[in-house]
């Protein structure tokens, strides 16, 4: 039974895209079964990937849709335990197509049954806002990782995400857990770095990882290759802390 | 007869706030009457310029809901020339509700009839996705200003909106020009950079701004002090940055 793990926050730019990309490539390099799933219209997961619109033969537009079963929605990558689902949308149409029909929150909930035991990990990475594909994910998952970059607005963002939690816990999902509060292009000794540090210490110590991502030019290179930062420069210090948090999200789903 | 300019990309966290704080503080500092209005529900521009739910008499949230004529969301910043109207969404709730009553794409040009005449320019700051609030935006403006950091998806976002603007051209604002793309967080002779360069200068040489915005710490750091770059370090290669945007933009404006 694979554990959903949405990732998610509602302020842009974080390294949502890049860490639910290269979180589920670290795991499949431990040998964990992985499936992502790209939940933003733009479709960054499946680029990130190398997944154009000429190599996908159907995506989560056409599973909503129920033009095609989610097995055929499944799509092979270079690495042997990882699949992905991208999402296919390819005009205005269908973008506003799909965020309609997932005004029913509990689609994806539903369409998941059917391959959950196929996994053992499925990635979710959804867009920067609280709504649509977005509580999809949340009402499907067993847990969210919020990735955060240093600056003004962090705070914010996750206290609106967990009060978000909440409502999700009360009208669609009651076990959903924090997987954690992952800190992305960590420039360490700035003031902007110090004080966010501070702030969210404060409040969510508990729920912080240990593993920090530190900004780091190969996750960025690696995307514009359609490869996961461990297929374009392995001993990167991207991709070396992506190893690292895999290990850590491991060792917590034994405990548990 | 103010200028109208929405900045806006379908892409989180490229400076899209950054940029409409700092040009408008920009154009406040160059004599010009400037209004700043926040459309995305997170409430970033207000929470870059200090203004907390505590402080804020109405926001565009009372205005939409026709509890507040907008003349009495208009708050006075520092800057005796730049006005900003936070959005002041406080709750899950009511920001359900303003994107609901943000479905009736007319509603912001209707409001800003009633103040239009009052500055010479109105810069709104648009969230990451292109529905609702945005769209209220692309139909009031009178050009949109594109804010791209270099990376994979750059290219895909600035296409993405300008089939967005063919979309608005066709069925709410046929007059709807492109102020110009602008390069932010620039940091020269990097791959990811040199990549994003070429492609964008292939597609769209004659939109790119000759003004690019460097990658600058004190540009975050004003953020967390409530204010723009300029008021906290003027002679930041930030806060010089912005201001020759400005100008860019004014010299522009008197070619029309
Ligand atoms: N640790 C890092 N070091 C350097 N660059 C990074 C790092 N993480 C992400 N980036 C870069 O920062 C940009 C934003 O990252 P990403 O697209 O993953 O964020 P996101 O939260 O998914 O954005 P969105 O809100 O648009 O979905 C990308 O260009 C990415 O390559
Ligand atoms: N030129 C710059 N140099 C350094 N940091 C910057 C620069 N521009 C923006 N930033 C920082 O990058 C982060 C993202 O910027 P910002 O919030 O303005 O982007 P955005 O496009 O408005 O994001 P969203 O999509 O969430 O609305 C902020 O922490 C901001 O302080
Ligand atoms: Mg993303
Ligand atoms: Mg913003």
């Amino acid at each position: 039974m694979a554990k959903i793990i949405a990732v998610a926050l509602p302020k842009g730019g974080v390294g949502k895209t890049t860490t639910a990309v290269n979180l589920a490539a670290s795991l499949a390099v431990a040998e964990q079964r992985t499936l992502l799933i790209d939940m933003d219209t733009f479709g960054a997961s499946g680029l990130s990937l190398g997944f154009t619109n000429g190599t996908i033969k159907a995506g989560l537009y056409e599973v909503f849709n129920f033009v095609a079963g989610i097995q055929s929605a499944i799509h092979k990558t270079e690495l042997s335990f990882l699949d992905i689902i991208p999402i296919n949308v390819q005009s205005l149409h269908a973008e506003e197509r799909l965020t309609r029909l997932a005004d029913n929150r509990s689609m994806l909930k539903n369409f998941l049954r059917a391959i959950v035991h196929q996994y053992d990990y499925i990635i979710l990475d959804c867009p920067p806002v609280l709504r649509g594909l977005s509580t999809n994910a949340l009402t499907a998952a067993d847990s969210v990782l919020m990735p955060v970059k240093s600056g003004h607005f962090a705070l914010d963002a996750v206290d609106k995400l967990f009060t978000y939690l909440e409502w999700i816990r009360e009208v669609a999902n009651k076990s959903l857990q924090v997987e954690g509060i992952l800190i992305t292009m960590h420039e360490p000794n700035t003031r902007v770095t110090d004080i966010t540090m501070r702030e969210l210490q404060a409040k969510y110590r508990r729920h912080m990882f240990r593993t920090f991502i530190p900004k780091n030019i190969s996750l960025g290179e690696a995307s514009f290759y359609g490869k996961a930062a461990i297929m374009y420069k392995v001993n990167s210090r991207g991709s070396v802390a992506y190893l690292t948090l895999a290990r850590e999200i491991i060792a917590h789903a034994r405990e548990e």
